[in-house]
């Protein structure tokens, strides 16, 4: 399910975008033992020119908004992660043997333009 | 919007939806890496992903295979103090090609750990198979002896290292054939040993688990610290 935005936002700058998949909504609960669910946030929104130094952006970003600002054809700053973390999942194969297996950069944290 | 299950199994390192028919008990050494780890995210404490503290070795997939081997009811055990003898065989086929064994760990669970029956001292024996064994054809001799070792009393979860051999079962795995367990009681046998015996050895049939705790290293999943660092 979709976790509202906070509301004071502007909904249309970069910012995360909060999203919980429930694994027992996929059936997968039968063979996944925890976690219950996977946090599959994602980053989307504009990143304006105006608003680069204060959109948790890189150097680069503030230099191509500028560049977009002077000549359009230039591509916009894009809204992307920039702290990510791990998740751990426990589950079980086929052949009923318990995995439990870590995984990097799954969870994106925080967003900004880059 | 049809969700891309396969993509999501096949980046789990599974190639279908696994369909287990009953939950197998979660191992408190996983439980408590697992729970480790969830505390360590929620904190936003940074640690190496393919370091497990608890175990001190590199890994990022834990896997509790379970033993697939059956017992076996001679006429004839090997020796008179025998206790009961078991075929151990353990899949590593899920292990993929790409995969690093870092740990291979024999977890023999006698039982629970009671101080009312203290039952006799036991001799454990572990060894090779050399030739597959198949239904009721006589038992084939033991190939070399893996491991012997005494045992106090027959309860508890002994541990062995079997890394070297998984390693060589893992990139020979016709030479996986598994291994033969050979419990014995040490000690005379008067009569009242007799009773006790019988009892301890239906007692250790009942109880005994057997399973292999093997731990490795996805290359792509797992960046070298220096890789980092550059």
């Amino acid at each position: 399910e979709a976790i509202p935005a906070p509301k004071a936002f502007c909904k249309n700058l970069c910012h995360r975008h909060q999203l919980f998949i429930n694994f027992r909504d996929l059936g997968w609960h039968k063979w996944i033992i925890a976690p219950k669910g996977f946090m599959a946030n994602y980053c989307h929104g504009e990143c304006p020119f105006s608003l680069t130094t204060s959109l948790n952006s890189s150097n680069y970003a503030f230099l191509q908004a500028l560049m977009h600002a002077v000549d359009p054809e230039v591509p916009q700053a894009v809204c992307i992660p920039t702290k990510l973390s791990p998740i751990s999942m426990l589950y079980q194969d086929n052949d009923d043997n318990v995995i439990l297996r870590h995984y990097e950069d799954m969870v994106v944290d925080e967003c900004g333009c880059g | 919007f049809q969700f891309q299950e396969y993509v999501f199994l096949e980046f789990l390192g599974l190639d279908k939806v696994p369909s287990p028919q009953t939950f197998q008990p979660v191992p408190s050494t996983l439980k408590k890496i697992f729970q480790d780890r969830e505390a360590a995210a929620t904190t936003g404490e940074s640690h190496d992903l393919c370091y497990i503290k608890d175990l001190s070795i590199r890994g990022n997939i834990l896997r509790l295979l379970l033993d697939q081997g059956l017992f076996l009811y001679s006429k004839k055990l090997s020796q008179a103090s025998s206790c009961l003898q078991k075929f151990l065989y353990f899949n590593l086929s899920a292990i993929k090609d790409k995969e690093q064994l870092t740990m291979a760990r024999l977890d023999l669970d006698l039982g629970p750990t009671t101080y009312y029956k203290l039952g006799p001292e036991l001799d454990l024996a572990l060894s090779f198979i050399q030739e597959p064994h198949v239904g009721n054809q006589p038992i084939p001799p033991p190939g070399k002896v893996l491991v012997l070792q005494s045992v106090r009393w027959p309860q508890g979860v002994i541990h062995f290292n079997l890394l070297d051999v998984a390693k060589d079962w893992n990139n020979n795995p016709k030479k996986n054939l598994g291994l033969l367990l050979e419990i014995l009681v040490k000690g005379n046998r008067d009569v009242g040993m007799n009773f006790q015996l019988q009892d301890t050895c239906a007692r250790l049939r009942h109880s005994l688990r057997a399973s292999l705790l093997v731990v490795t290293l996805h290359p792509e999943q797992c960046h070298s610290s220096s890789r980092k660092k550059r």
